[in-house]
């Protein structure tokens, strides 16, 4: 996955995500795609929660699964997840709460939680950084004001690093793939380079959502496994999303 | 003719607005709704995509144990929806019931992250 928080000149948020997924779940070599990836494509769908006839968040989801994995919260936050890999993953949560030890959070759970009652970008910050889960994630936020952005690397116990936006020192944009920031991505799935060079010449001043998707749609950044794009902003509450595919010659991953 | 590392990076440009057939649908989930009825409507339209994708996850894990890992499944991931906090437990049986697929296959899908970070 690739997410992306970006400001424009004048503090107006943007925020967009190509989700990818199904990494070694059966390579078609007939046709170039990974298998779980081409199930997964038709079953994207945009949701608008409501209550009471009023939209309360909206969200791009796979039907059927029920968390949250990008979603904006109008006027509110932005919000997206990508999966963090890890020896201490989530399998051990699952087999700790089959064993009864139940004190941890889903992570599509928590996140239908924070979307449906955290009424601030800091409140949630505050749920996704520090509430136990069974297993860790990156998850990354956007707000309403000049400098709400956020990347939180999270391990299944805690928060170990929040990376916030900073325009005033010239980190107008995050990016965050599945490698934790502070440590350069592995040289066979690096995702974050070009992502960062195709947001740099962007520049700050054409930061809006056709440019973002530009760079969500540029090579290795888009790739096999990415199933959607989604593009956000939170003052007008907006999100549209696309099926993606990656034309060959593309990167399997 | 998959592209492996190193690759060429070229930042695209007028990419937006993609076709229009790219453009994903949308729908709403009234949260008004008892949480088993929530999903009805739309799992009944998505349902046989939906079946599609579980069977390309059974397929995948049928490779591996000799179909031992989907029986697993079967027994012991319908029991554990009833352990899930409010009200996810009541969702995820509310979307078994409107496609017709067995709930521990239900509960696969939206625990597949937990199973998945490794």
């Amino acid at each position: 996955c690739t997410s992306i928080v970006a400001e424009d000149p004048s503090g107006k948020l943007f925020h967009a995500r190509n989700l990818d997924f199904g990494l070694f779940l059966g390579w078609d070599i007939k046709n170039n795609t990974w298998a779980l990836s081409e199930k997964l494509r038709p079953i994207v769908v945009n949701l608008d929660w409501q209550r009471g006839g009023k939209t309360v968040f909206k969200s791009v989801n796979f039907a059927g699964y029920v968390g949250l994995l990008t979603a904006v919260k109008p006027q509110t936050f932005t919000y997206s997840m990508n999966e963090r890999f890890s020896a201490d993953g989530g399998y051990i949560g699952l087999i700790e709460w089959i064993l009864g030890q139940r004190d941890g959070s889903w992570m599509g759970f928590l996140t239908r939680e924070v979307l449906e009652n955290a009424t601030s970008f800091t409140e949630a910050e505050t749920m996704l950084a520090n509430r136990t889960m069974l297993a860790p994630a990156y998850f990354i936020l956007g707000g309403t004001k000049s400098g709400e952005g956020a990347i939180i690397t999270r391990s299944r116990e805690r928060a170990l690093d929040i990376k916030r936006l900073d325009p005033a020192n010239g980190r107008w944009f995050l990016l965050q793939t599945n490698y934790d920031n502070w440590e350069n991505p592995p040289f066979i799935d690096d995702r974050r380079t070009p992502g960062d060079n195709c947001m740099a010449n962007m520049t700050t001043a054409n930061t809006d959502l056709p440019h973002i998707f530009d760079v969500l749609s540029s090579k290795p950044v888009l790739n096999k496994l990415t199933t959607y794009t989604a593009l956000m902003q939170v003052d007008e509450g907006h999100i549209e999303s696309y099926i993606q595919e990656c034309p060959d010659p593309c990167i399997p991953w | 003719q998959a592209q492996v590392p190193p690759f060429t990076e070229k930042c695209e440009h007028g990419m937006y607005p993609p076709k229009a057939e790219s453009k994903v649908a949308s729908y709403v989930i009234n949260l008004d709704l008892p949480p088993a009825e929530r999903w009805t409507s739309l799992a009944k339209e998505k349902a046989p995509q939906i079946r599609d994708m579980i069977a390309e996850i059974k397929a995948f894990a049928g490779a591996f144990g000799n179909g031992s890992i989907i029986a697993l499944v079967d027994k012991y991931l319908a029991p554990l929806a009833d352990t899930l906090p409010y009200p996810f437990a009541d969702e995820l049986k509310g979307i078994a019931k409107a496609t017709d697929i067995p709930l521990g296959e239900v509960v696969l899908f939206n625990v597949f992250y937990e199973f998945f970070t490794v």
